[in-house]
Formats: C-alpha cells, sequence, structure tokens
C-alpha cells in the first residue's frame, strides 16, 4: 500500500 | 508540496511561534495548558524520530527541528523559567485517559507493526487529542486571552488545511493514508467549537468567555 513509503508530511 | 500543506505548516509554526512569544514576552503562561504542550513535545518526538534515519528535504528537516525546538522551549518556559505563573490548579486534565487507548490504538492499527511506524502512528493519534487539555482548561477557567485564541486559531486551522492537503493529494498523487485522514478530522472537528466562538467572538472584538 502507498501509504508504506516514509512519511513526508511533517 | 501543494499550497494547502504549505500554509498549513506556516500555519502551525505560526501557532507555536505565538504561543512562545505570549510566554517569553508576557513572562507569564497563565492560562496555557502544560499537559497539552508536554503532548505535544512527545507528539514531535515520536513522529521526527526518522530525523536520523531518512532525509527527505531541507524544508522537512528545518521544519522538524524547528517544531521540536520550540515545543521543549515552550515546555521549559511553563514548567521552568515562569512555572510561578502555571496555573496548575485547571490543568487538571487526567492525561493518562487520552496515553492509553492511544497506545492501545498504535499497536492494534498502523499500517505496519514496526516500531517507527508504530511511533508514527502514536503520534498521529495522539496529536489528534492532544489539545483536549488546553481546551478542558478554557472551559474550567471560562475564559481565554485574546492571544491564546489566535494560538488556538492557527493550531486548528493547521490541520483543517491539511485535510485539503490530503484531497488535493488523493486526487492529483494517488496518496491516501487513512489513519492520518481519520485522525486528523477527529483533531479539526474537537475546534469546531472553539472555531464557531473565535470567528463570532474575538473577531468582533470580544474576549473569549464561556459560557458562550
Amino acid at each position: 500500500a502507498d501509504e508504506l513509503q516514509e512519511h513526508d508530511e511533517l | 508540496m501543494n499550497i494547502f500543506r504549505l500554509t498549513g505548516d506556516l500555519s502551525h509554526l505560526a501557532a507555536i511561534i505565538i504561543l512562545l512569544l505570549k510566554i517569553w514576552k508576557t513572562r507569564s503562561c497563565a492560562g496555557i495548558s502544560g499537559k497539552s504542550q508536554i503532548l505535544f513535545a512527545l507528539v514531535f518526538t515520536t513522529r521526527y524520530l526518522d530525523l536520523f534515519s531518512s532525509f527527505i528535504s531541507l524544508y522537512n528537516t528545518v521544519m522538524k527541528v524547528i517544531y521540536i525546538m520550540c515545543a521543549y522551549a515552550t515546555v521549559y518556559l511553563i514548567y521552568g523559567k515562569f512555572k510561578a505563573t502555571y496555573d496548575g490548579n485547571h490543568d487538571t486534565f487526567r492525561v493518562e485517559f487520552l496515553l492509553i487507548p492511544v497506545v492501545l490504538l498504535a499497536v492494534l492499527i498502523n499500517h505496519a507493526f514496526a516500531p517507527m511506524e508504530i511511533l508514527w502512528t502514536f503520534s498521529i493519534y495522539l496529536e489528534s487529542v492532544a489539545i483536549l487539555p488546553q481546551l478542558f482548561m478554557i472551559s474550567k477557567t471560562g475564559e481565554a486571552e485574546t492571544i491564546t485564541t489566535h494560538y488556538l486559531f492557527f493550531l486548528g486551522l493547521y490541520r483543517t488545511l491539511y485535510l485539503f492537503n490530503w484531497i488535493w493529494r488523493f486526487y492529483f498523487e494517488g496518496f491516501f493514508d487513512l489513519i492520518a485522514v481519520v485522525a486528523g478530522l477527529v483533531q479539526t472537528i474537537l475546534y469546531c467549537d472553539f472555531f464557531y466562538l473565535y470567528i463570532t467572538k474575538v473577531l468582533k472584538g470580544k474576549k473569549l468567555s464561556l459560557p458562550a
């Protein structure tokens, strides 16, 4: 799932 | 990056700076919930541990460092330098009633059962309720200094703008993170009552006092 990518939001 | 996320981050930064300046300039943290500020420091600490493990952008790194430094500076001012002005009698929200459910939720509902991911999930869930001690304190004192209402307005506005950021990212980038969106919705809903009072009273030059 794409949310597994690193969290790029603050 | 999109305009909603950028203005959201700037609104968040504005809130953090407003609070820090209010305490520093008035040399008083009257009406400020130290418990909420400790929870925010915890939110940033658990969310920004990736400062050491992954580099996303200069903006991302710089903002994270600023947020963490301001959060701890604020907690230090409240519980250290100006603790004589800390209104502990009204800052009585039982934060364990927030921390325990948030920890359980983070362990049960997350994107991956990995330490960093669970810490990130914990910080997302905690942030959505971290303002409750502050709102509770205002309901107990029955009023808030105008500068404090501006702090709360920008803090509430930031996550509201993030909701639009997620709509934007869903349509233009196919990005969607259910955990962040649901927690962000809860967080924003908690401000609705305050937003109403802020717009109908503070923006009309009146003092924010409860009951409305």
